[in-house]
């Protein structure tokens, strides 16, 4: 995946972190410190459709483009900049009886981002 | 939902100010984490844990990780519980002690294993050995009736664990876990520290989500 920089408008990866102390939520999560969130954002033209971390190689770009303009004109959807890749969050925090309990979320943390 | 004809939902810069896409992501960010953990609303801490008992509890439990990893789609519906102990009714050679365990932990869940932790402390000079009869008992039972019990021989301060059995588990799954500490030496009561700053008993509970049919598309 790309991360996002510059001016680019492709598809990327916009890191994102939620503090918890600035959300007032650090009291309750014990760990850790905040939530790195990060999102997708950007352009997808059609020629990138399917291919996780944009343009693999020039060669696969050509080829795309070429059954992108095919496929535009017997259907219409548009392609989305979407999560290919996501990790767990470990969270320890307390409950509302205030023990402790720790766990795994799936699929929290965006890793990578691509062209659907 | 790429295969709506809206506008793409990763494409909204377009459309929102830098400060309206930060309020957004965060709500996003405070309902995923309360939506993951079944919770409507973050928690208010009723009874809040002092930081070195915290500490302490955490530093017991690190490296006691399991030896054989498990799947990793089994790992992901599995959590942990600490729960510190409230104290019951005591006595000179008994003391009563409640966990209290709710929310996720009671419906739809297993306890797999309950360990209790116990700071014991011997007088200085002192070289006995003290018998600890750990009383599980049954829970919201008025007459609490006794449904194990455990032999435990103490002969060094510093913290002991107990691998409590099925009707502990069974216990915490109701939400609720009922221990009482017998001492059947002639050991003087105050060596047990109980509930003092960092040595605050606790059970810590590992518990796995139940009731998943897995469907396989074939």
């Amino acid at each position: 995946g790309i991360n996002c920089q510059g001016a680019s408008r492709m598809c990327c990866r916009q890191e994102f972190f939620v503090d918890f102390r600035e959300i007032g939520w650090h009291d309750w999560i014990i760990q850790p410190e905040g939530y790195a969130m990060n999102f997708c954002t950007g352009q997808c033209p059609l020629h990138v459709a399917g291919m996780p971390g944009i343009s693999a190689s020039f060669h696969t770009a050509v080829l795309n483009l070429l059954k992108a303009n095919a496929a535009s004109s017997t259907a219409g959807g548009g392609s989305c900049c979407v999560p290919t890749s996501r990790r767990p969050l470990s969270l320890l925090y307390y409950d509302r009886d205030s023990n402790i309990v720790k766990t795994d979320i799936p699929d929290m943390v965006v890793e990578a981002c691509g062209c659907s | 939902n790429p295969k709506t004809d809206g506008p793409c939902p990763a494409c909204w810069d377009a459309t929102f100010d830098l400060e309206s896409q930060r309020e957004l992501l965060l709500d996003l960010a405070k309902k995923s984490i309360l939506d993951k953990l079944h919770l409507s609303q973050r928690p208010t801490l009723s009874r809040p844990v002092s930081r070195g008992a915290l500490k302490t509890a955490l530093q017991r439990l690190r490296g006691r990780r399991r030896e054989t990893l498990l799947e990793h789609d089994q790992r992901q519906e599995e959590y942990e519980i600490i729960s510190f102990a409230d104290t019951g009714l005591s006595s000179i050679n008994q003391t009563r002690l409640e966990f209290h365990f709710s929310g996720r932990t009671t419906g739809g869940v297993e306890v797999q294993q309950t360990r209790f932790m116990f700071f014991v402390q011997f007088p200085p000079n002192a070289t006995q050995t003290m018998n600890i009869r750990v009383l599980v008992l049954r829970p919201y039972d008025t007459n609490l009736t006794l449904t194990s019990q455990y032999l435990l021989q103490v002969d060094a301060s510093g913290w002991h664990q107990l691998l409590l059995g099925p009707e502990a588990q069974a216990a915490c799954s109701q939400g609720h876990l009922t221990l009482e500490l017998v001492l059947e030496s002639q050991a003087a009561h105050s060596s047990l520290i109980l509930g003092g700053f960092s040595h605050r008993p606790f059970v810590a509970a590992q518990v796995r989500v139940e009731g998943k049919h897995r469907v396989r598309r074939r």
